[in-house]
């Protein structure tokens, strides 16, 4: 389903050449939940943001479903992460003159349903991320936890096929990171296909696959029995 | 040295009051290493803002080395903060205009000190934090952990009395982690204060003492005897 060959990524900044990515080549099946890992630096946000067709490569393919995503258009990319993927961001990406209830709502608007079906399925996704009481706040007046659970709610709420996490419980208690995890498990026996970032290994157990990623390259993958 | 006595804090927003911390009684004495701890929305970040003399108090009295708080102009705060605390923020709070490096120096500034021996100490902390690599980039051209890092090396370069924590080591894997509070272990037994914020038991138990907030509350507090 999500296939990537020999992907490179270089970033320049000035006369200042970083690789963040090189060689990296994984199969990702529909349905799967695969965690990646790997120490700060290594790469994994770059990776994300390259399946999520939100950056493009250096070198290398990307194939999406099947098709070639190089060359692709900007609002072709737009259209295909509309329809297909979640993105939870590791600095969360919220907008801060919204309120809450505005930011998770916006991940509705490509889709056909009434503002009372939107509505009812804001308050039903911030009520599992605990954050009801906060939903006609601005994003600066939450905690970095809250922000986060914003963040997640925003991702999921349209029940996305694809949904890509960077580091998505960073920010959160032990009660509150698992039942995020709870409720990313549940969605992947629904079908969704996920692709998480952690620095916890309690968390990364709850996937099916392990990927490790040292400087740019995948060291080491494992698949996970428990799950 | 750090009294707080009944405080209270309550935020206002629209017609909506959110009582943050209610009746908070907490005696710091000068070199204890504390981690707070509790669930995401609790009151630490609001408390470690109040102790780093960043937020008023809404009641309660709050003395910073005997002397009340209350009351003083923010340029005596300004002044009491630059001579004597280091805040390693949860958002990080990175200028963006600026270098790593020149994020770091800023903090050297206020202090008596050549530029050459800025420089120097500035780059001494990057080394130790394993970021010497990005000094010239700006923050948005680096991953999430190591914006973090960039964070702690400008909270701790100028060795400060007080080292208020907020969740230092929510992006990070678990070797930088345990750098981090390596680095902190070695400055509480230089003498410095360390009051840190933690989602993790096991850097809490690198702290004396564990205080555990719950909706605003202190409700337990715990000594560890390994520390
Ligand atoms: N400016 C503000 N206006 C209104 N409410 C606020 C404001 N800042 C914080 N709050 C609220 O005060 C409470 C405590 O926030 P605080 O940031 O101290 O929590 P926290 O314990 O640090 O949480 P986390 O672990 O998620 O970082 C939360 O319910 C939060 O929504
Ligand atoms: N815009 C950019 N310009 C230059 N270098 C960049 C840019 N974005 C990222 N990098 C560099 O690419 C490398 C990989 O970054 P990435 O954000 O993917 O790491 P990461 O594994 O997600 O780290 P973390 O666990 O700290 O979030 C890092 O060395 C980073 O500094
Ligand atoms: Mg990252
Ligand atoms: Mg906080």
């Amino acid at each position: 389903m999500l296939r990537l060959e020999e992907i490179t990524k270089i970033y320049h900044s000035g006369e200042v050449e970083t690789t963040a990515l090189e060689g990296i080549t994984l199969n990702i099946d529909r349905g799967e939940f695969i965690a990646v890992m790997g120490p700060s630096g290594c790469g994994k946000s770059t990776l994300l943001n390259i399946i999520g067709l939100l950056d493009s490569t250096t070198s290398g393919s990307y194939y999406f479903n099947g098709s070639n995503v190089a060359g692709a258009s900007e609002a072709k990319l737009a259209n295909i992460r509309k329809e297909n993927i979640g993105f939870i961001f590791q600095s969360f990406n919220l907008i801060h003159e919204l309120t809450v209830a505005e930011n998770v709502e916006i991940a509705l608007l490509y889709h056909k349903m009434s503002a009372k079906e939107r509505r009812a399925r804001v308050h039903e996704v911030l009520e599992r991320m605990g954050i009801t009481h906060r939903a006609d706040h601005r994003p600066s007046q939450l905690s970095g936890g809250q922000q986060q659970r914003v963040a997640i709610a925003r991702a999921l709420v349209s029940q996305p096929k694809i949904i890509l996490a960077d580091e998505p419980t960073g920010n959160l208690d032990s009660i509150h990171g698992d039942e995020v995890m709870q409720m990313l498990t549940e969605l992947n026996h629904d079908g969704a296909t996920i692709i998480m970032v952690t620095h916890s290994t309690r968390h990364a157990s709850y996937a099916q696959r392990i990927v490790n990623l040292f400087d740019g390259h995948i060291v080491t993958e494992s698949t996970n029995r428990r799950a």
